[in-house]
């Protein structure tokens, strides 16, 4: 399964 | 008022190409030091983050932070559009809507002015966490390259194994199965630090897009740590870099 670059790094 | 110029149109060209297959449209953030770029491919995979300090132009003035929303694609057609040894000098005023491109032959009897549309686009920012990579390998970049090329061709997951004795790269599809793998070198020119071995899986089509990078430097840094985002860093002369982050796959 691919994960989501969101995952990992959160919005500022 | 921002005004930047570079004396080598080429540089831009490399930074544009390596930019705009995965990002279509992005913001550029200018200030007093310099521009930064950071944006997601439209999937969310992927995130690509760009710094190009001030000191990598011949003239750079930012009076006041400035976002630039720029089509990667129409920036393509102008550059296209000039030589690789033209100076280029970029300006916008403060509030405008258009970004101004010129540029001026090695010769300087040649003069040429673009103006480009910004747009206005609402993009966020992620806030990249200091991270402490288990694995950090230097390698040639036209080899990375030809690593993820050679790869893609049998299988859509690469799998990056990284240990002591070097890295490996597999691949393993229907028509069968590849493993390459780097040794550290003594010239030099693979280099492989470890604290553990790392391995993990990612879609290849992404790494390839990457390599679009190629042409900006000689070394490409890979930098791995337990189920975090790969890092591939592309150094961009003295003055900067581009990095992209890809997320990991994981078993179901």
């Amino acid at each position: 399964m691919q994960k989501s670059i969101t995952s990992f790094f959160k919005p500022k | 008022m921002f005004e930047a110029r570079l004396s080598s149109t080429a540089l831009l060209k490399k930074i544009v190409d390596a930019l705009k297959e995965i990002l279509h449209q992005s913001t550029l953030d200018c200030s007093d030091s310099g521009i930064q770029l950071q944006a997601m491919d439209n999937s969310h995979v992927s995130l690509v983050s760009m710094s190009l300090r001030s000191d990598c132009f011949e003239k750079y003035r930012c009076d006041r932070n400035l976002s630039l929303g720029l089509d990667l694609r129409s920036l393509t057609k102008v550059l296209k559009c000039a030589s690789g040894d033209d100076a280029v000098t970029i300006k916008s005023a403060d509030k405008a809507d258009k970004l101004q491109l010129s540029f001026e032959s090695a010769s300087m009897d040649r003069t040429a002015d673009y103006e480009l549309r910004l747009l206005n686009l609402d993009q966020e920012h992620l806030a990249i966490p200091e991270t402490d990579y288990a694995c950090v390998v230097h390698m040639p970049a036209t080899e990375f390259a030809r690593i993820c090329r050679d790869l893609s061709t049998f299988s859509e997951s690469v799998v990056i194994a990284c240990t002591k004795d070097g890295i490996k790269f597999s691949a393993n599809g229907e028509m069968g199965s590849v493993n390459i793998k780097l040794s550290e070198t003594s010239k030099g020119d693979v280099s492989v630090q470890v604290e553990e071995p790392v391995t993990l899986s990612f879609a290849g089509r992404y790494l390839n897009t990457f390599t679009r990078a190629t042409p900006l430097s000689e070394k490409v840094k890979i930098s791995m740590a337990p189920e975090v985002p790969l890092l591939v860093e592309y150094p961009i002369e003295d003055y900067g870099y581009i990095r992209y982050y890809l997320a990991p796959k994981v078993d179901e």
